[in-house]
């Protein structure tokens, strides 16, 4: 798998959130 | 079509501070050495150098203040390289989009704009439309530019307003008035975040010119005029009369015309405008005769050359100026008149007869003169003499053959009045023609002498074909036999006798054989007869509206009186003949992006982020496509709205993460979306539509914070099995798909929904039906839908709340499920039967259907009001969904504007 992954800066807490692309369908 | 995640960084500031910004993964990484590249325009194209990327770790960082206005967004490929160089991966792209901030101003097109606007005009009439650009994102609020008048000279009343939004001018009033100011001038300032106070401004001059119109009325400088001439006399510039009128000068609205009304009957004066001065100049032109007219009165009007405006025409009253004439006497001694006179001489008169008199006429006094004698002057032949005293013409003696040819049969001398005291002679002119006809050479034939018309008459006729001719001496005949000397044919007028000719006797002929062949073929055509006689007419049975279907040509025949109940579809205009029409959206605006609804929320419940209150706006010119109705359209409905509005999405996301980023409180991010998708492609036959949900991909714990309904879609999209899902809120939803607190739902939708029901039940499969109370139920069930594909139409509201199910719903603020819950899915209406249970608006135009779940934080006051937004036009509809704490157990205060 080859993923990119963008950071997410809501998270006031210290950590660092990573958000990937992704949608599903049904 | 996916959605992705877009990195974001914000342009004119250091973004290295949210570095990395992205970082990308082989798992070839595992087993072997993998060494990450980036390229695209901002690394390796200019601009260079915005990006970089640790080739180890596959972080990428910013480097540099980057630029909307030059790039909006950046393209970094991403590879992952092996040892030797080579692919060890498709490459991916992210996409790096910059977000605008207001750095620009607006820039009006012009720095002074010129207009011009009649006086008097109406209200509200359009007088000139301002243009300014921004350079800021499109359809964004740094670009929204208000305009606003800051300023205008003459200043003694506003008389023109703006439109924020459009940059017209129109007038504020009827009252502009070129009289009083015929230019305004105008200051107007253009402000982008729609006139907000942190919005960047410009201005701009605006010159108004007011052009006049025919709203004053003239008039002549004085009220009367007395004037004073010699009779016999004309003149040229006998009097001026000035007008005055306070319009434009030099215009027609200006130049008067003088005319008159009454007095100038026989056409003596004539009036003259100078169209430089406005000054009629009164002219004589034909001469007045005291002993006839000795005072006269004129009486004069004045309008303008140009029709006086609608607002005065009522105003005008046609007003008489009187100019006095007074005619002064002249001595004109005594003329002859008329000047020729032409007398009877017959054949039998002998020397000294009597041929006639010839007096002068005093013009002074109309009576033959008294004071002139007379003497002829020239006289042929010697052949008059006149009285000196008397003026009697008598001859002198008989006329002979001989005088007869000298004068070539016409006699013509001159007789002569003289005034010793005037010193004035006149003459007169005595005219005996001398017919040679009886003439004797003995001298005993008569002298016919005939009087000569001074014109010859001449007779006209009109000729049988119409044509108008004039002739000569024609003799008419009396039809009486009498009357006629029998030279000339007698001339035959019209309509005394009617001849035909041979083609009248031919249509008289055919005229009467068609009359003789109608009741012949009459009785050669058998109507009712067997058919198949060879050619003729028609049958038409008996008791029938004969063979012309009056339903048209195919299709079923209407009920009786159905024609009259045809229903046809409103077509919008610019339609064409399609029912279904949809709009794609180029663009979103959120004009609300912290404005009015974060005030709505209160300052506690701010630090949930923001809330796109006014959905989104169509473009000013949206591209309408339109669809046939019915269940082949499913794919080009598909083709139609072509999915979500990917900048809607994009702007969403970015902006969510930086309304997170910014604000003070940590808040868990609950957002996901709900992406109802009626009919796409792939849309098994039957189902309501696809439904997409995105959310977090690493962290699905999320999940258990979201109310039962988006948890449900949610497991469905994600393709969670219900099955095995663990229920959190078994009571959820009601068993009972009716609403179980009637009171209380039709307080949420005070504004007139009426309370959804099993009316609907069918189509509400989305989460009631299938929601996980029981291991059979896994999918969302075809469903037999009554208006056939395409026509669902879903709106649920209910609430757990209050003293519904207070023990149940009462859970962690944070977590909990939500007390009220509205949403709408709403797919293509094409039939109205739902219209008649469901009030809901006319969303024919949406195509997407997007559900935001908020979460409010535990202890805030409760909204006064739940809006829902009706964005009848827009392709994305966006539905908030708000958790309230139920503590107070009051939701007598919600209400919902539809």
């Amino acid at each position: 798998e080859f993923q990119i992954q963008v950071r997410d800066y809501n998270a006031k807490n210290g950590t660092i959130k990573w958000h990937s692309s992704r949608r599903q369908k049904r | 079509e996916w959605i992705k995640y877009a990195a974001a960084c914000r342009e004119g500031e250091d973004n290295s501070k949210r570095n990395p910004i992205a970082k990308i993964h082989s798992d070839c990484a595992a087993n072997q050495q993998v060494t990450y590249r980036i390229s695209g325009v901002g690394i390796d194209q200019p601009p260079y150098g915005i990006f970089v990327i640790n080739q180890k770790t596959g972080e990428i960082n910013i480097t540099s203040i980057v630029d909307r206005e030059v790039t909006p967004y950046f393209i970094i490929v991403c590879r992952a390289l092996n040892l030797q160089g080579q692919d060890l991966e498709r490459p991916l792209e992210l996409r790096v989009r910059v977000l605008d901030i207001n750095d620009n101003p607006p820039v009006f097109s012009m720095t002074t704009f010129i207009g011009q606007i009649e006086e008097n005009s109406n209200a509200n009439t359009l007088v000139m439309k301002l243009n300014a650009t921004d350079a800021d994102e499109p359809n964004n609020l740094n670009s929204k530019i208000a305009f606003k008048i800051i300023r205008q000279e003459p200043s003694d009343s506003p008389m023109f307003i703006i439109n924020r939004y459009t940059g017209e001018i129109r007038t504020m009033n009827n009252f502009l008035d070129r009289e009083q100011y015929g230019q305004y001038s105008l200051a107007v300032k253009g402000s982008d975040r729609d006139g907000g106070a942190d919005g960047m401004s410009a201005e701009c001059e605006c010159n108004i010119k007011i052009l006049d119109v025919n709203d004053n009325i003239p008039y002549l400088e004085h009220s009367s005029y007395n004037i004073e001439i010699a009779e016999n006399a004309l003149h040229s510039d006998l009097a001026q009369i000035r007008v005055i009128d306070l319009d434009e000068e030099y215009t027609d609205n200006w130049v008067a015309v003088i005319f008159f009304i009454s007095g100038n009957e026989g056409n003596w004066f004539e009036i003259e405008m100078n169209e430089k001065t406005n000054v009629g100049i009164l002219k004589v032109v034909k001469p007045l005769d005291y002993e006839e007219t000795k005072n006269l009165q004129l009486s004069i009007g004045v309008r303008n050359k140009a029709e006086f405006h609608h607002s005065i025409m009522s105003q005008y009253k046609l007003t008489a100026t009187v100019v006095s004439v007074t005619v002064t006497n002249v001595v004109e001694g005594s003329v002859f008149r008329p000047g020729t006179k032409t007398y009877v001489v017959t054949s039998n008169m002998e020397a000294n007869s009597k041929v006639g008199e010839f007096v002068a006429i005093d013009m002074d006094t109309g009576l033959p003169s008294t004071t002139v004698r007379y003497v002829m002057g020239s006289n042929p032949a010697d052949l008059l003499v006149v009285d000196s005293k008397t003026g009697i013409l008598t001859l002198r003696n008989q006329v002979t053959m001989e005088q007869y040819q000298m004068l070539n049969k016409r006699y013509q001398g001159t007789i002569l009045s003289i005034d010793d005291s005037l010193h004035r002679t006149c003459t007169g002119t005595i005219i005996i023609d001398l017919d040679g006809s009886g003439w004797k050479t003995e001298g005993t034939s008569t002298v016919s002498v005939q009087t000569t018309k001074e014109n010859g008459e001449e007779t006209t006729f009109t000729e049988p074909g119409g044509e108008t001719s004039s002739r000569g001496p024609y003799v008419i005949t009396d039809e009486n036999g009498g009357g006629t000397n029998g030279e000339r044919e007698p001339y035959q007028r019209p309509g005394d006798n009617v001849h035909f000719g041979p083609a009248g006797i031919g249509l008289l002929i055919m005229g009467f054989l068609v009359l003789g062949l109608v009741p012949f073929l009459l009785i050669c055509c058998d109507c009712g007869g067997a058919p198949g006689g060879g050619a003729g007419f028609e049958p038409v049975p008996e008791c029938s509206d004969g063979v012309i279907h009056p339903w048209a040509a195919e299709g079923p025949q209407p009920a009786p009186g159905d024609l009259t109940t045809i229903c046809v579809p409103q077509i919008p205009p610019g339609g064409g003949v399609t029912m279904m029409e949809c709009i794609d959206n180029s663009g979103v605006y959120t004009n609300d992006y912290y404005g009015r609804e974060m005030q709505d929320l209160g300052g506690g419940e701010r630090t949930t982020g923001f809330e796109l209150m006014e959905g989104v706006k169509a473009p000013a010119a949206p591209d309408i496509c339109q669809e046939y109705s019915g269940t082949l359209r499913r794919n080009s409905m598909r083709e139609c709205r072509e999915g979500l509005n990917m900048n809607f999405m994009e702007n969403y996301f970015c902006q969510k993460a930086y309304a997170y980023d910014e604000e003070d409180e940590g808040q868990p991010s609950n957002d996901c979306l709900l992406i109802y998708d009626n009919e796409s492609i792939a849309s098994p036959a039957g189902s309501v539509g696809c439904c997409s949900f995105i959310g977090e991909d690493l962290d699905e714990s999320f999940l258990e914070t979201l109310g039962p309904k988006f948890k449900k879609l949610a497991d469905i999209s994600l393709g969670i099995d219900t099955e095995y899902y663990p229920d959190p809120d078994p009571s959820w939803p009601p068993r009972n798909t009716e609403p179980v607190c009637p009171q209380q739902t039709t307080g949420l939708v005070a504004s007139g929904h009426p309370t959804v029901s099993h009316h609907v039940g069918a189509t509400t499969v989305i989460s009631e039906n299938t929601y996980p109370s029981g291991p059979s139920v896994h999918h969302p069930m075809p469903i037999s839908d009554p208006l056939g594909y395409g026509n669902v139409t879903v709106t649920e509201s209910y609430t757990t709340s209050g003293t519904l199910k207070p023990s149940v719903h009462l859970h962690d603020n944070l977590h909990g499920p939500n007390v009220v819950v509205t949403e709408r899915v709403v797919g293509p209406i094409s039939g109205a039967d739902l219209h008649g249970m469901l009030e809901m608006p006319d969303l024919r135009d949406g195509s997407n259907v997007i559900v935001t779940e908020r979460v409010i934080a535990p202890g805030s006051s409760l909204p006064t009001s739940l809006t829902i937004p009706t964005p009848i036009e827009s392709s994305n509809v966006v539905v908030t969904e708000r958790v309230i704490q139920p503590t107070s157990g009051m939701m007598g205060s919600l209400s919902m504007h539809p």
